[in-house]
């Protein structure tokens, strides 16, 4: 079934229908929307949407690699950056008012900030986990440190960098499906059927 | 922020938001 009208609120309860709806325990799920850009005729998959739910056990990975100096200098610049953007958001959303920075202040996971950056990410013909899935029409499953580290994808290897140990990228109708999870999660057809009946739309984002 | 494209804000002042309650309930 096609769903013919469709826009960022309906993509957002898609997404969050994905994992929220699933045995297993993703972290997020993003939605990388496909677009041609006219003067390189090349496909684009930028940002569309994303879901972040969080992992079961944040602290289960803590302090794995770096040094307690390292830990704490990171800490504090996510949470400069946090709070940055957090006043960026307030000045543009008119009733932001009380702002308080108990939220800043609590430690940004390695898999929060793996999905912030991904805001900033998009990926050209083919490259990319995300691109690679468009360009060959099928899912790319990747489960463990080991494969996520050992991948041709700088974004694998990224997602192994900040704790994740299963990333998967599913094709689908003007776009890619992303899911990450700090567990192990083989592969299952549930998964991709569900994206499947998801999001299978054409694309109006207003 | 005026450049960053309208979806990309959306998605971050959700994230942000989420993120206020989900230390207020922890």
């Amino acid at each position: 079934e096609t769903m013919p009208f469709f826009n960022q609120e309906s993509l957002q309860q898609r997404l969050q229908a994905l994992i929220d709806g699933a045995r297993e325990s993703w972290a997020y799920a993003i939605f990388w929307q496909s677009s041609v850009v006219d003067f390189a005729s090349q496909t684009v998959l930028g940002w569309g949407d994303g879901y972040y739910k969080g992992e079961e056990d944040k602290n289960k990975r803590r302090g794995s690699s770096s040094s307690a100096a390292n830990f704490v200098a990171e800490q504090e610049h996510r949470k400069k950056v946090l709070r940055e953007l957090n006043s960026l958001i307030s000045g543009v959303q008119a009733s932001a008012g009380n702002g308080t920075d108990d939220a800043v202040d609590e430690e940004v996971t390695d898999t929060e900030w793996f999905f912030l950056i991904s805001m900033t990410q998009s990926f050209v013909n083919g490259n990319g986990l995300p691109g690679l899935a468009m360009y060959s029409s099928s899912p790319i499953w990747v489960t463990g440190t080991e494969k996520l580290a050992a991948s041709q994808c700088e974004r694998a290897r990224q997602a192994q960098g900040f704790g994740l140990q299963t990333i998967v990228c599913i094709p689908s109708a003007n776009g890619v499906v992303e899911l990450g999870s700090t567990e192990l999660i083989f592969q299952s057809s549930d998964l991709m059927n569900k994206v499947k009946y998801l999001f299978n739309f054409n694309i109006d984002m207003g | 922020l005026s450049a960053v494209p309208q979806a990309r804000k959306a998605s971050l002042a959700r994230f942000l938001e989420r993120r206020k309650e989900r230390v207020v309930s922890a």
